[in-house]
């Protein structure tokens, strides 16, 4: 299911995202 | 919560105005600080923009934020 794929795609984004203010909040890389 | 806290923090870092809420715009100029295309950028933004009116309100991104932290909330 492509729709499927593109959510998924989409959840790395994400997880992507928030783990990058993580790291901007506490200093880590 | 220390949850609502972090996503009051993160919701501050894309706000820099303190409008309240986070626009298309406010997302790209998180592009130089996060190792995020502005393809990436785009996609969040669309993903959490639940009802697609080009605002995230902070309940739009704070349920983003716990589905990426508690995992997508079954819906009975």
């Amino acid at each position: 299911d492509p729709n499927m794929k593109g959510a998924a795609a989409n959840e790395g984004v994400l997880a992507n995202f928030f783990n990058s203010l993580l790291s901007k909040k506490t200093g880590v890389p | 919560s220390a949850v609502i806290e972090k996503t009051r923090e993160f919701f501050q870092i894309c706000d820099v105005e303190g409008k309240g809420f986070i626009t298309r715009r406010d997302m790209q100029r998180l592009n130089g600080e996060l190792p995020l295309s502005a393809d990436d950028l785009e996609n969040v933004f669309d993903s959490l923009d639940a009802d697609a009116n080009g605002y995230l309100t902070f309940e739009e991104f704070s349920s983003g934020f716990s589905e990426f932290m508690f995992g997508p909330s079954v819906v009975p």
